[in-house]
């Protein structure tokens, strides 16, 4: 999960909706909220978790698409290994 | 309570085990019983906490851990038990409920799932039952229960994190969960399991927007766990419907709980929103199940004094 950015998104049209949708189904990008394509609406919250080999391709396209998005989680990576290194080097 | 269990880290399936083991060695209070075994052959234990009484007794039932990346679910319910443990004698509400309510714990459901995601996925959520001849992995517990099982909310594509099985309760885990339920649903008053984010207490049900029959009092016990969370901590939870506030689903346990005939029967969505989804540090553990804590018991005391 090195560099992958959970991003957080609000569409606000149905246009923004269908091509959040086909971005997601096309890159194959881990929904975390909500779980299916079909739940994606307008004024809801989208949690994505986006690879990091595929980030700035996405963040271009939010852009040309005028989505607005933030990141929630800048690296993935960081805080898995915020929880886990520690406890593997309090077990030894 | 075992001395020495740190309960604001996580901790691997080995471990949780071994806790669960102490955990009965050591009080009086706490059976350990055998559920049923996992898809790589693992065993799935409960815990029931039972007070020694004479007289008849009613089940509140909790699980935890059927989605395997949501590691705040089982240290949830591990903290559960160590603090009735610790409080039941001082505690005048918990002392109160163990008179009448045995409390039958499920520290994590999906094992294998949850080893997967120490050893090699941490964002894994399913089983790992192998599908298409071992070209994919994963039936999603959470969709494979006999609740409208795969009418909305699910994919029949195994290399979906929504995948819901090849069929209603094709999962042995589903199996052992369902069986021992059913066995024991007279006398189960609610159904409660444990998920990882989002701050909601959800009602039934997820696969429909009719409302249960007991509807009215499912979301004002709901409520007055939301507003004990919001007096003490000012966290706000938002309760409804699955369906309505959230998404749809089927073949939830929830669901499915409440269609048997458990009358009060809830997820808990824990109280991130998203700063830190499904890898909540665990600076937050302590936090989360003090809160969380709160709600389940404030559940609890209204059923027993119902």
């Amino acid at each position: 999960y090195d560099g992958d950015q959970v991003l957080h998104i609000v569409p606000e049209t149905f246009q923004q909706v269908q091509h959040l949708q086909h971005l997601c189904s096309t890159l194959m990008l881990d929904l975390w909220k909500p779980q299916l394509l079909e739940d994606i609406r307008a004024g809801e919250d989208l949690h994505i978790r986006v690879p990091a080999p595929l980030v700035q391709e996405v963040k271009d396209s939010l852009d040309q698409h005028m989505i607005s998005y933030k990141v929630l989680i800048n690296d993935v990576q960081e805080l898995v290994d915020e929880s886990t290194l520690k406890e593997r080097s309090q077990r030894q | 309570v075992p001395e020495g269990y740190n309960y604001t880290k996580y901790h691997p399936m080995e471990e949780i085990y071994e806790w669960m083991t102490q955990i009965e060695k050591n009080s009086e209070l706490v059976t350990q019983h055998h559920l049923g075994d996992t898809v790589e052959n693992r065993t799935i234990y409960y815990l029931q906490i039972s007070q020694p009484s004479n007289k008849p007794k009613k089940i509140i039932w909790m699980d935890c851990g059927i989605h395997a990346r949501e590691w705040i679910a089982p240290a949830f319910c591990q903290w559960f038990v160590k603090e009735i443990l610790q409080n039941y004698e001082s505690d005048a509400t918990i002392r109160r409920f163990l008179q009448n309510l045995d409390l039958y714990v499920l520290p994590v459901i999906n094992i294998d799932g949850y080893i997967y995601s120490w050893e090699a996925e941490r964002l894994w959520r399913k089983n790992r039952a192998p599908y298409m001849n071992g070209t994919c992995y994963g039936t999603d517990l959470n969709r494979n229960f006999n609740s409208s099982w795969g009418s909305i909310g699910v994919s029949f594509n195994c290399t979906s994190e929504v995948f819901c099985g090849s069929g209603p309760e094709s999962e042995p885990e589903t199996r052992a969960v369902a069986q021992l339920i059913e066995q024991k649903k007279s006398d189960i008053l609610c159904y409660l399991t444990v998920h990882s984010y989002g701050q909601y207490i959800l009602t039934p049900y997820g696969s429909t927007t009719t409302p249960p029959s007991n509807n009215e009092e499912l979301m004002q016990v709901a409520q007055k766990a939301a507003a004990a969370l919001m007096g003490k901590y000012g966290t706000s939870y938002k309760v409804g419907s699955t369906s309505s506030i959230l998404y749809n689903n089927s073949g939830s346990s929830r669901d499915w709980a409440h269609m048997i005939g458990i009358p009060f029967s809830y997820t808990f969505e824990l109280r991130d929103k998203g700063t830190y989804g499904f890898v909540l540090p665990p600076d937050q553990i302590q936090p989360t199940c003090e809160e969380t804590m709160l709600a389940v018991t404030t559940i609890i005391d209204y059923v027993d004094q119902k």
